[in-house]
């Protein structure tokens, strides 16, 4: 599914060079569960970015599906990015002028699903994460788990086949982010391939590999369970 | 310290009432150590924001180091936000236009610190929280964790004798968490009052005292430690 050679972002600052990803090589196969860790700042977000193709890296390779990333133009990145990846972002990137519901059925928009169905597939997903009575909220008018928890939805309505999270429990007490896990758990044997940044623990442990960032660089890189 | 009576919040969405604090009563001393609890979506948010007087309850009383908020004018309440109190934000609520440290120095300008004064300041709370080497960034040019310890070094900077602080550790991992934890202890050690709201068990484990919120109501509320 991912094979990536070599990947290096640097940000230049005035006179310092900030190496974001500094050398990265990942093979990642269809089906997989996969937990990124790593301190905070170690480029596990704009690791995600880069294959969720939301980024382009400086240097490098990046093969998705055994097609080269970088010869794609923005028509057919646009089409990956909304039939084949849900994506959960670390920041939520919810809209403010749309409902917890329009919210989630943004991405269902672009792939062509009656308004009917649309509707139904995004009310399902809001109440798989307990959001049932908060469907017209609009962001400022929901908790910050709640609105991490939209995203959530909006990144699982489609039922894509890779889903992308970038920390998608940090503002959930314990039990709300057990119902997510399990959530993801289904989806994983459901035979989708799961990519997730977090830093719980417990999160963490249910994945099948576990991935360790530092630096910009991958220092471990191993499977932990069957 | 802090004396709130049978304080109610009700937001009202056409026909539906969503109680967001359903008769809370709170009374806290200075220098408590006090951690806040419960699902996500139950009222802690809204609490803590009118304990730092950011919001107004639709009725019961709130009398802040005995006198009335509700008696106090824009002018006063403006006063105590910038001088008494320390606020990190569960959205961290940074200016994008402003780099890591001008974001840290604004609460000191309203302090009427010196410039100069302001910024050694600001460097040492962004040392502080390892953040020494990012203070020229952006908030876009941030890691999500690298944006809570900014929000966390501004609150902190200007050395307030009351720290509110709403899931100052969501976005980091477990030794970046734990030195924010150390933060905390020593603010507390130095006769400090801190009210902090989390979901992570061991920071939780850390405070004097728990309260527990479900549903808008206080469940819970006793000493864990000494
Ligand atoms: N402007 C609003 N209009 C309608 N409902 C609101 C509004 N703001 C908050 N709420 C609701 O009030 C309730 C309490 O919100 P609050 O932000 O205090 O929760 P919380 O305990 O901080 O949750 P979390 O742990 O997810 O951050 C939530 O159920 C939320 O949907
Ligand atoms: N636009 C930018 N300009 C300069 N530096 C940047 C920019 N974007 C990110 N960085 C830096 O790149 C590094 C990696 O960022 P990234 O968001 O990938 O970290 P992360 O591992 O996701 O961290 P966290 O756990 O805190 O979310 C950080 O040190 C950050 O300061
Ligand atoms: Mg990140
Ligand atoms: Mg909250």
């Amino acid at each position: 599914l991912v094979d990536i050679n070599n990947m290096k972002k640097t940000y230049v600052m005035g006179s310092n060079m900030v190496r974001a990803l500094d050398g990265v090589d990942l093979n990642i196969k269809h089906g997989e569960y996969i937990s990124i860790v790593g301190p905070s700042g170690s480029g596990k977000s704009t690791l995600m970015n880069m294959i969720g193709c939301l980024d382009a890296p400086d240097s490098g390779s990046y093969m998705l599906d055994g097609v080269d990333v970088s010869d794609m133009n923005d028509k057919e990145l646009a089409e990956i990015r909304s039939e084949k990846i849900g994506f959960v972002f670390q920041g939520f990137n919810l809209l403010p002028r749309l409902t917890a519901l329009e919210n989630v059925e943004l991405p269902l928009i672009y792939r062509g699903y009656s308004h009917k169905k649309r509707r139904e597939m995004a009310l399902e997903a809001l109440d798989r994460v307990g959001l049932g009575d908060r469907v017209h909220h609009k962001p400022t008018e929901l908790s910050g788990g709640q609105m991490q928890r939209v995203a959530v939805a909006r990144a699982l309505a489609g039922n894509p086949p890779v889903l992308l999270a970038d920390e998608p429990t940090g503002n959930l007490d314990t039990n709300t982010g057990k119902e997510i896990l399990a959530m993801l758990e289904k989806i994983h044997d459901q035979g989708n391939t799961i990519i997730l940044i977090t830093h719980d623990k417990e999160l963490a442990g249910q994945a099948k590999r576990r991935i360790e960032i530092r630096d910009g660089r991958i220092i471990h890189d191993e499977e932990v369970r069957k």
